[in-house]
């Protein structure tokens, strides 16, 4: 007996329980994987390709995550009161992990009762000058250009990554009045704009003249196109949303989606990321047409905040989506004339949680 | 968090004299970092 306690207390020395050996070596080969991954991004990026999209398993295991509910709990944990003798090395900690910057807080960082509020800080006064050139759209927000160009043909996809487009009506909701800008249609012939399909597919562009006294008019009249562009913010940024022209705010779309991350390995493994995640479209006019913007929300900020409509709640518990009404609207009174902002104005922000 | 950014612009006028002028054009481009208030295109 005395022979074999020995000899099994050597084996159980040696022999680590078998489940925590399997995780230790699960654990290795996902590791692995990871740096291999990012390994052969980095030489794709060396060589100029552009990363193509390619879903992994670890997107569709997020799918399975209660994301919203993580959000919120990551959300409370941020409104913690910091004790004020400990706030500026904490803020101090985040700026450094995040690359923010402190010299443009508008306040001291004592100042700050919480992570949240150092989150929403404003900046000081001047930090942002607003380029004054009347013909020029600017950035509402501080963050890395992702992707921008001309949406074009009866589709209009925005490419989320290479290899992958997501239809920009999903994301701005079905009942854009994108789509009122497609037809004028008066009477007479068509000229239509240089759609790739060719000339007689139905397209947006068509621009139609009623009579030949207009057409010359017509012919100097600019023929219009439909851009867009797709802004990152970092966790570290300024993460207020300013007004990216002067214009009319017509009517505002909240989409209780889901609240994927939205970093850079997301967008290259998540299909529909923008059209899936919880968001709010502010929708109306400017001098030059339609404009619109998507604030869309992840899992780390999770919901958006209206100057122009303080009420509205996002990433609330609540909040159920329904297939047949995937977001709720609001026309902003007076109806065809909205909320009138000016080019730099605030007018929204993004909140941890 | 992201935000898109979608708006009409002109694309190009003719102008009395024949030529066409090109419109909107942007003055970033993918990669950038780019700040509030800075100019995306004109």
């Amino acid at each position: 007996i005395h022979a074999s306690t020995n000899s099994g207390a050597r084996q159980g020395k040696f022999l680590l329980p078998g489940a925590s050996a399997a995780a230790l070596l699960m654990l290795g080969v996902l590791h692995a994987k990871r740096m291999y991954d990012d390994n052969k991004l980095a030489e794709r990026k060396e060589k100029g390709l552009e990363p193509e999209f390619e879903p992994d398993l670890k997107a569709s295991f997020l799918r399975l995550l209660p994301l919203r509910s993580i959000s919120r709990f990551w959300g409370s944990l941020m409104e913690v009161e910091v004790p004020v003798f400990m706030r500026p090395a904490v803020y101090k900690g985040w700026a450094r992990a995040f690359h923010s910057n402190l010299q443009e807080s508008a306040l001291p960082l004592e100042e700050y009762p919480s992570l949240q509020a150092f989150f929403t800080r404003s900046l000081k006064e001047g930090s942002r000058p607003i380029d004054a050139d009347p013909n020029c759209l600017v950035s509402p927000v501080d963050g890395k250009v992702l992707r921008l160009g001309q949406l074009r043909g009866p589709g209009a996809m925005i490419e989320q990554v290479k290899g992958f487009s997501y239809p920009v009506s999903s994301l701005l909701g079905a009942s854009s009045s994108l789509h009122d800008t497609k037809e004028e249609d008066v009477s007479g012939d068509q000229t239509e704009q240089n759609t790739p399909e060719g000339s007689n597919a139905k397209s947006w562009w068509r621009v139609s003249v009623a009579s030949p006294k207009l057409r010359d008019q017509t012919r100097l009249s600019p023929k219009r196109g439909i851009f867009y562009c797709v802004l990152y913010l970092h966790p570290g940024d300024y993460h207020r949303v300013h007004s990216p022209a002067d214009w009319n705010i017509f009517k505002r779309r909240h989409f209780s989606g889901n609240l994927f991350p939205t970093n850079e390995r997301a967008v290259r493994t998540i299909r529909n990321l923008y059209v899936e995640n919880e968001r709010v479209v502010l929708e109306g006019q400017w001098k030059e047409g339609f404009v619109a913007i998507a604030a869309v929300g992840a899992t780390n900020v999770g919901s958006v905040k209206l100057l122009i409509e303080p009420e509205l709640r996002t990433n609330s518990s609540g909040s159920v989506i329904l297939p047949s009404q995937p977001y709720n609207e609001r026309v902003y009174e007076p109806e065809g004339t909205g909320v009138m902002v000016k080019k730099g104005q605030e007018i929204a922000g993004f909140n941890m949680g | 968090s992201t935000v898109v950014v979608v708006f009409e612009a002109p694309l190009s006028k003719a102008k009395e004299d024949g030529t066409v002028s090109s419109e909107f054009d942007f003055c970033v481009r993918a990669g950038d970092r780019i700040r509030v208030g800075e100019a995306i295109g004109r």
